[in-house]
């Protein structure tokens, strides 16, 4: 996944 | 979402509040640095620069939302409330942000993930929060003292990126291709940098004596 979408963390 | 990083962001939480709370009840900012606050802020503002771009979740964006109100209104306290900033101790907090900013933007525009404005920013935000804690670890040297709360507070900010490493280990085992290292290094890095702040804390608790950091 484009490292974009794991950006779910603060 | 795990336990782990739940814990670990209302832990977060926690610190940012706990120390707002505390400025603003008891009306002062000592032993407080306001260089680690600016750089704190600076943190989250180059962090969520996709807070309105990439909607994750409500969660993720409300959080988004207290983390940036707090630590801005924590600066503004700090700077320009008439009574607070009288106890700001300009004097000692003397810690030049450049020397910090300058080394992580650096490092920032060679170690990324993708080279964008936003992906720098972002791998930027990890390696200032990974050292922005360092002129208030300064100060705490400096005053010698610390009163509960600062204590308490960086206390949290620690625990807070304690618990993201565990939740980091366990997105590993559990998530295919969750592969982050500059995430994890640079969060180790930080948690190590507590870490022998930790260690006379709980001295100074388990003895029961005021904290005295080594000179």
């Amino acid at each position: 996944p484009s490292s974009d979408q794991t950006k779910d963390e603060l | 979402m795990n336990i782990f990083r739940l814990a670990g962001d209302m832990t977060h939480l926690m610190s940012v509040i706990v120390l707002l709370l505390k400025i603003h009840t008891i009306k002062s900012c000592a032993g407080i640095s306001l260089k680690t606050q600016e750089l704190y802020a600076l943190v989250f503002a180059t962090r969520y620069l996709d807070i309105f771009t990439d909607f994750i979740s409500l969660y993720n964006t409300i959080m988004k939302l207290i983390f940036l109100a707090s630590s801005f209104s924590i600066v503004w306290y700090m700077r320009q409330h008439k009574i607070v900033r009288r106890s700001y101790d300009k004097d000692q907090d003397t810690f030049r942000h450049l020397f910090l900013i300058l080394p992580c933007l650096l490092l920032a525009l060679f170690i990324n993930e993708k080279f964008t404005f936003k992906e720098v920013m972002w791998t930027f935000s990890l390696f200032l929060e990974a050292v922005a804690i360092l002129p208030q670890l300064v100060l705490l040297q400096r005053t010698r003292n610390i009163d509960n709360l600062t204590g308490q507070y960086v206390f949290l900010l620690g625990a807070y990126r304690a618990l993201y490493i565990l939740n980091w280990i366990y997105r590993y085992f559990t998530e295919p291709h969750y592969v982050h290292w500059i995430t994890w290094i640079s969060g180790l890095v930080q948690t190590l940098l507590y870490a022998d702040f930790f260690y006379y804390y709980f001295n100074s608790w388990k003895n029961n004596v005021k904290l005295q950091l080594p000179a």
